[in-house]
């Protein structure tokens, strides 16, 4: 296991403990820099986000969904491509759908995961794919208006 | 024949 993927699973623990009393800043702040900065660190970070958002613990989703949104805000464009591939948005369909595990993940994180959706889709229109897997959530009835 | 691109995606998930 290389350096970046143990200090970036180790940064992610932190950051998203379901023992946090309030946010780890620190953690945060050195994940979103080492995601940016390291070869890989977007495709190692988004990988490691990908897989916290669906924990069973959902105050431990809940922070991964916060970090992931603050990577969003400050790990730039190339951060921003990675998520909105099919790939990873598929990890967040999953969570909200009732075909998979909708029925299973908290109302918090489904709500959390349908409003940075659709905040993505307006926020960063160059990511089509965005766009177009909250229209599909939308069209089949898993988001509400 | 279609030269298929190296999309480095997958398919979008129906929910």
């Amino acid at each position: 296991m290389d350096v970046v993927t143990t200090s970036l699973e180790a940064l992610i623990q932190r950051a998203t403990n379901p023992q946090n009393q309030k946010s780890d800043i620190a953690a945060i702040e050195a994940f979103c820099v080492m995601v940016m900065k390291e070869t890989e660190g977007i495709q190692i970070g988004s990988k490691l986000l990908a897989t916290h958002i669906q924990s069973s613990n959902e105050f431990e989703a809940l922070q991964a969904l916060a970090l992931l949104d603050t990577c969003m805000r400050k790990c730039g464009p190339n951060f921003h491509a990675e998520v909105g591939k099919f790939r990873f948005l598929n990890e967040m369909i999953r969570l909200v759908s009732p075909k998979y595990l909708g029925n299973k993940t908290p109302i918090a994180v489904r709500q959390k995961v349908l409003h940075l959706l659709f905040f993505w889709s307006k926020e960063y229109p160059r990511e089509s794919k965005i766009k177009e897997a909250y229209e599909m959530l939308r069209k089949q009835g898993v988001v509400e208006e | 024949p279609v030269i298929r691109g190296f999309s480095d995606d997958e398919p979008l998930v129906i929910a």
